[in-house]
């Protein structure tokens, strides 16, 4: 699975995942990646794309749970990422990154490990795959 | 007003014997994908044009589960799925299905931009995107020689398990593992691979 969120300069957040499913998937079975508000969502707080089990992430509605802490609890962005990766994926391994209309960017994951990179315009970039 | 910024992923579960050359091959795809939506948001391209953009540069590398290099199911063949979502009125368009389109994201946008709905699968998504010309090939395009063998080793193993970039020597290990006691839809969870 891939993915990208972007908030763009006009505070405009964005989402997209893409991915081509679980190794020996039966047929016909879809994962979180199509799912909006499972593996993809954006509204105008976020921008959120996830990856991993997809059937946890399904369950948990992964995606949209991180706005809708930022909504209703008003939770940061990284707080949001970090509640919802604790909270909402039972004994799902998942992971997700996330943007905020603020020009924020986050991440979190409970799998070994995630390939992710983000960066912002004040110059901060980072890529990593580990802890 | 803000700043800009920017994230992307290609992946959660990675197998902690990953050889180096692989773990430096996946960070510079990211690289690579972070600079082209730097530069693009650099020059006021929206979001949604963005996140689109990245999408389809990483679908079309082989390193990752998306587009080419797509996990096998069952029959050894590649179905694709997408989605993407406008934080701006959040209009949003999905696909699944997909064995022939070169890059899912961009029908996912079609689905989006160009049609009443929000998610079109299977057949219909395939008829959309030849109603609007999107490029496609042919579904051995998406199969690349590494996830063959790892689908072998996944039907050796007759389950679904695990991230597939695990080499042979530490999946047979694997093939004793205890049952897990854990469950998530009524399933041992260890048959759940990370994607």
């Amino acid at each position: 699975t891939v993915g990208c969120v972007v908030v763009d300069s006009q505070g405009h957040c964005a989402a997209a995942t893409s991915t081509g499913g679980l190794l020996n998937k039966r047929t016909g079975r879809i994962g979180d990646s199509p799912l909006i508000g499972a593996g993809t969502y954006a509204c105008d707080l976020c921008g959120v794309s996830c990856t991993g089990e997809g059937e946890a992430i399904i369950r948990g509605t992964l995606a949209r749970e991180v706005g809708a802490v930022m909504e209703y609890k008003g939770l940061g962005l990284q707080e949001a990422v970090d509640f919802v990766i604790k909270e909402r994926l039972d004994e799902g391994k998942a992971g997700l990154i996330a943007v905020s209309k603020t020009g924020e960017v986050a991440y979190g994951f409970n799998s070994v490990g995630m390939f992710r990179g983000c960066a912002t315009e004040n110059g901060f970039m980072e890529v990593g795959i580990w802890d | 007003m803000a700043g800009w910024a920017i994230a992307v992923h290609g992946g959660a579960g990675v197998d902690p014997n990953l050889p180096t050359e692989r773990q430096e091959q996946a960070k510079q795809l990211l690289t690579r994908c972070l600079n082209l939506g730097i530069e693009a948001l650099r020059s006021s391209v929206s979001a949604i044009d963005v996140v689109e953009l990245v999408v389809r540069e990483l679908e079309s590398d082989p390193l990752f589960n998306s587009g080419r290099g797509s996990a096998l199911n069952e029959n050894g063949t590649v179905e694709m799925e997408a989605s993407i979502m406008d934080g701006s009125g959040r209009r949003c368009g999905a696909v699944s299905g997909l064995t022939t389109v070169k890059n899912p994201i961009s029908l996912a946008r079609l689905v989006m931009d160009k049609s009443p709905h929000s998610y079109l699968a299977f057949s219909g998504a395939e008829k959309f995107a030849r109603q609007m010309g999107v490029e496609t090939v042919e579904n051995d395009y998406f199969i690349t020689q590494d996830n063959v063998e790892m689908l072998k080793l996944a039907k050796e193993a007759d389950s679904i398990v695990f991230d597939y970039r695990i080499p042979k020597a530490s999946y047979e290990s694997c093939g004793t593992q205890v049952e897990s006691p854990i469950k998530m839809n009524g399933l041992p969870i260890n048959i759940y691979a990370p994607e």
